[in-house]
């Protein structure tokens, strides 16, 4: 071997230049366009796929939803009373859960992992910041910034669309906008400046209709997926007392600084921003002993949701950077509606271990369901709340008020 | 888990936290 690696002859010839510049082009576009290569369907939507290193594959491969309705019924299990202030010590040493802010603190009073990790929190252990936009939930902040067409960024370098996270409105979804109707006045339409003038209080007329209510789907049984959504229009019964509505949707109204609109302000998703504006995201990725409530971050009115019945691989930062489409993929409650600047949407989306999403004003909402066939990514069951508050068409939130969380399994 | 927010803000709206930062509900994100 040291003979043959002596005496062989090395003879140096030169590498015609265009083979090293193919070789750089074929690694650019391999780079540059398979990655972000987008397929369509027959409609134009971006078909969303697996994409990733094999490592997501392999993930992809397993049976992530039963896995995690397992999770949840084994979390669901009792715990005998003795064994619970040890077994939630551990849980909360293992994931560094906070004991001293949850309400109650007594830890016998959690009858399962479950109850326990959908927790409360003691009032007054949040303060909230003044500001146009606040944390919805305990958690780490994983990206932001500025959508760029219809692309936001994942993570640097991986981006997904804002319409398959969103949904399309299907022309035949959005019914023209109707002029509000108050049964008191013979169906006559309230104009503008008599809104203003009911009572000298500048706050929403809804309320002196509706209250702010638990809205129900119609059927009440929950809604068999549609392609591109099919609207549920929420049938309410009013629950709570006028006084607590009004004033409650009053100080939305208020924080919104614009008197709501009467009418809707054209579809709300693929989101065309006003002149001046731009649109925004943010991603919070909550860890397991992080308290899963998760509250509203700013003033706005929520008026319709999507339940995209999807995947749930994990969401930890881990795959987010190397999973391609992994919010787009996953289970999510798509929470559509405005704020004083215009659009604003919140997306709930589940994961492995926690496949459930509660929304505390639609009791309709079922997630992490079985399913005898999966539907294509991208089809969604959609629900309005109009009748919440008729005024402000939709359900209102104020800052950091409490909206639903999140369940394990 | 994981909450995403897309929203529109005037041009001049600025996020307050940093990449990887700690949050908790009601903390301030952004101004304008």
């Amino acid at each position: 071997l040291s003979a043959a690696w002596r005496d062989t002859p090395t003879k140096w010839y030169p590498l015609p230049l265009a083979v090293g510049a193919l070789l750089l082009v074929a690694v650019d576009y391999r780079k540059n366009h398979l990655a972000t290569e987008v397929h369509v369907d027959e409609h134009g939507n971006e078909v969303v796929r697996l994409k990733g290193p094999w490592q997501v594959h392999v993930i992809g491969a397993l049976p992530l939803k039963n896995l995690s309705r397992l999770w949840g019924y084994l979390n669901g299990l009792q715990l005998p009373v003795w064994f619970r202030p040890f077994g939630f010590r551990l849980y909360a040493w293992a994931f560094g859960c906070n004991l001293e802010e949850m309400d109650p603190e007594d830890l016998t009073q959690y009858r399962s992992l479950g109850e326990f990790f959908y927790r409360k929190l003691k009032p007054g252990v949040r303060p909230v910041a003044n500001a146009p936009l606040v944390s919805p939930a305990d958690g780490r902040v994983l990206h932001f910034g500025t959508v760029h067409g219809s692309r936001v960024e994942q993570v640097k370098g991986l981006t997904y669309s804002l319409d398959a996270l969103l949904g399309v409105e299907s022309p035949t979804n959005s019914p023209p906008p109707s002029p509000i109707e108050f049964p008191h006045r013979d169906m006559a339409t309230v104009h503008d400046e008599e809104f203003a003038n009911v009572n000298g209080i500048n706050y929403s007329l809804g309320h002196l209709l509706g209250s702010s209510t638990q809205a129900k789907s119609s059927e009440g049984q929950p809604p068999a997926p549609q392609k591109h959504g099919e609207r549920i229009d929420a049938s309410v019964d009013s629950e709570s007392s006028l006084g607590d509505s009004i004033s409650h949707d009053a100080s939305v109204a208020k924080e919104m600084g614009v008197r709501p609109s009467l009418q809707r302000r054209g579809s709300i998703s693929g989101a065309s921003v006003q002149e001046g504006h731009s649109l925004f995201f943010a991603v919070v990725y909550l860890a397991p002993g992080d308290y899963h409530r998760f509250h509203s971050p700013t003033a706005w009115v929520v008026e319709k949701r999507r339940h995209f019945i999807g995947e749930l691989y994990s969401v930890s930062p881990y795959m987010a950077r190397r999973l391609e489409n992994l919010f787009v993929l996953n289970e999510r409650v798509a929470l559509l509606g405005r704020w004083r600047y215009g659009f604003f949407s919140m997306v709930p989306v589940g994961a492995t271990n926690v496949g459930s999403i509660r929304i505390n004003f639609d009791t309709a909402l079922r997630t992490n369901l079985r399913q005898r066939s999966r539907p294509p990514p991208g089809t969604y069951t959609e629900a309005v709340y109009s009748a919440a508050s008729s005024i402000l068409n939709g359900q209102p939130l104020t800052p950091a008020e409490e909206m639903g969380g999140f369940c394990l399994g | 888990s994981t909450i995403v927010l897309v929203f529109e803000a005037p041009k001049n709206f600025r996020f307050t936290v940093q990449e990887g930062e700690k949050v908790k509900v009601g903390q301030k994100m952004g101004e304008i």
